[in-house]
């Protein structure tokens, strides 16, 4: 049974970008042949995997718009393994574009059918939208990427309340596999303070591995390497490596 | 003239919300009457200035949505001479709303029309959608945090692109008055390197002023309060406090 989670955070800047490249990293190094697939017109993911686009490659916009096969427009990562559906700035368009259209929701899951990675992670954009909601009906489960800082917190219940609405209506299947603290900063108490509320509202959802705030992660993607290639021996590969773990055995049950 | 300055960048979490807020603190302490108008479903620069909502409360969803008068639902936040058009969740929806109605990105221009304050900022949410629209064409001048970070440089050409089709084609008087670099990290490389790049791109439209990434000022909105009355002699106070001046000065010729 193959797996597809969506990473999945309204809120903007709190790592889902840098998650579902190093995850995805970690897990093909572990022998998980893994699709990503770039659901932001900012194609970050996309770039920071060091895939050089033109604005007419093809792209998930060409998947969703046009109807072309998924399997077309991947491309291959430096990392043995992964697999890019990558993204283009033509996406910022399609909620416009597909408005009135016959059940625009789905188009990503019908692309999804023909497809075989036992791994495929979604990157979404940062706003709760015909993207975003694309991804939660075609994923068997979420991953939320939260930011310990105080703005994180604000957007959650409304997280939830939006992934419900997919459970109901789109997606009866899709569960939370999991919470993950991101830019933990251990000099600060804010971090902490964070971490804990979100330990108390998610509970044992939460990973036990938290990804520190480090300045190797934001420096991999001006590289075009996940951190494993960047820099292997960093505190950010490690908690990336870590996730990989946990996420690996969430997928047993 | 007043000035109406739209906070804009599509890059999730940037430092708009915490612009919006510390610069609209300041210019109020400054003596300038100043109203914040929250355009973004998180409603972060609302709750970051201590605003209490529930989900009935008025909002700019109201304005933008059932024609509601801008002045009836402004709110007096701590710092005097500060106000706020606070936002709330349904504005999420709103893109699909209003798919299909005459002129949808021009409304926030005409709930502007009557509203009398010499300077209003507009905090938008991180996607080039019909809410940053409305504010780009509502708008006299535009103010682009970027954060001292690699992802945040890919989506500029982007940005320019959008403001440019506005310019074009809903508002000839927009111009860019600035670029502000936020969460500057002197120990690191990476910000020295991005700010390089920022300031060969956009040359004299950098703000001399750069945000220094300091916890206090992420600790603060946990407060409710800006950084000026939440820790008056930080940096990250002292760099707000320098842009205001830039931007006032900016506002003489
Ligand atoms: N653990 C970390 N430590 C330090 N920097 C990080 C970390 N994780 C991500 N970053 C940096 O923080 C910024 C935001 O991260 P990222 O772009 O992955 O977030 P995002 O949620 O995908 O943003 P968006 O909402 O725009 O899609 C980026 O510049 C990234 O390089
Ligand atoms: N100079 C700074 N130093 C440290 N932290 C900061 C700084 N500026 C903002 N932050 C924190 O970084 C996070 C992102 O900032 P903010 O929410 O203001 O960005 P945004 O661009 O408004 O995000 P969004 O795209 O979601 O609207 C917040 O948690 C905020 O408190
Ligand atoms: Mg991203
Ligand atoms: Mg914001």
């Amino acid at each position: 049974m193959r797996r597809i989670i969506a990473i999945v955070n309204q809120k903007g800047g709190v790592g889902k970008s840098t998650t579902a490249v190093n995850l995805g990293a970690c897990l093909a190094d572990e022998g998980h042949r893994t699709l990503l697939v770039d659901l932001d017109p900012q194609a970050n993911a996309t770039s920071g995997l060091g895939i050089e686009r033109t604005p007419f490659s093809a792209s998930t916009y060409d998947v969703l718009m046009n109807g072309a096969a998924l399997e077309d427009i991947v491309v291959v990562a430096e990392v043995p393994g992964l697999y890019v559906a990558p993204s283009s700035i033509h996406l910022a368009g399609i909620e416009v574009e597909l408005a009135g259209t016959q059940g625009p929701e789905s188009r990503l899951r019908s692309a999804l059918g023909p497809v075989d990675y036992p791994l495929i992670l979604l990157d979404c954009p940062p706003a709760m939208g015909l993207l975003t909601i694309n991804a939660l009906t075609a994923a068997t489960e979420v991953l939320i990427p939260i930011q310990c800082e105080y703005y994180a917190l604000e957007g959650l219940k409304q997280l939830l309340r939006s992934i419900e609405l997919v459970q109901r209506h789109l997606n009866q299947g899709l569960e939370i596999s999991g919470v993950l603290l991101t830019m933990f900063d251990s000099r600060t108490n804010l971090s902490d303070q964070v971490a804990g509320e979100v330990r108390r509202f998610f509970g044992e959802r939460v990973y036990q591995s938290v990804i520190p705030r480090s300045v190797r992660l934001a420096e991999a993607p001006s590289h075009g390497k996940p951190i494993t290639l960047y820099d292997p021996g960093s505190r950010g590969a490690q908690a990336y490596r870590a996730l990989c773990q946990e996420v690996i055995q969430r997928g047993r049950h």
